[in-house]
């Protein structure tokens, strides 16, 4: 562990608290992307089904089902409990076309072929599109409450921190996983335009006017 | 260098 993963985990963890606050507290889900939020659930649940066959230690385990929790919650609040205020209209992005891509990607290029290590492929190549949805429904929209911008911005931070992570085990520990540092940086440079918008244009209006 | 068998990431 190193303070770059421990950041990293922290801001991944506040992006999944504030969305779900947000969604629980306004008792509404407009301007979030249900689909992102299923991509996510099944981001966590195909990585994680590692809980049921090894322990790595109390810090791993309670994140992994926090996360898990927290996503399926959200996805919970938003298709079921909120669903009135689903803004299914704007959240029309076509994830077949990530799923199936990533899918078959998974299959071919991963570090063994066993189910365990392809679903956690798959999970990884999953990752760094899955905010692809949230993104095109905010460019849609035009516009994105400034809640939603902050969940934004600790959830593109996180992976971000991940990529120092990864030099800093590289460099420590001979560490280096070439998998998760390609899909680290595909979803890291996915939120590079989102990243120019929050800085550019933080805490000046109160809805965030995003260039399609 | 190789990449750690144990994933002890999140």
């Amino acid at each position: 562990m190193n303070v770059f993963r421990l950041t990293g985990d922290l801001s991944h963890l506040a992006a999944i608290i504030i969305l779900l606050l947000k969604i629980w507290k306004s008792r509404s889900c407009a301007g979030i992307s249900g689909k992102s939020q299923i991509l996510f659930a099944v981001v966590f649940t195909t990585r994680y089904l590692d809980l049921l066959t090894s322990f790595i230690s109390l810090y791993n385990t309670s994140m992994k089902l926090i996360y898990i929790g927290c996503a399926y919650a959200t996805v919970y609040l938003i298709y079921v409990k909120f669903r009135a205020t689903y803004d299914g209209n704007h959240d029309s992005f076509r994830v077949e076309f990530l799923v199936v891509p990533v899918g078959g990607l998974a299959v071919l290029i991963n570090h063994n072929f066993s189910l365990m290590e392809i679903l956690w492929t798959f999970s990884i190549y999953l990752e760094s599109v899955a905010i692809l949805p949230q993104l095109f429904m905010i460019s849609k929209t035009g516009e994105a409450e400034t809640i939603t911008t902050h969940y934004l911005f600790c959830l593109g931070l996180y992976r971000a921190l991940y990529l120092l992570n990864w030099i800093w085990r590289y460099y420590f520990e001979g560490f280096l996983d070439m998998i998760a540092i390609f899909a680290g940086l595909v979803q890291t440079v996915l939120y590079c335009d989102f990243f120019y918008l929050y800085v550019t244009k933080g805490g000046k209006d109160r809805k965030k006017v995003m260039l399609p | 260098v190789f990449q750690q068998m144990e994933k002890d990431e999140l």
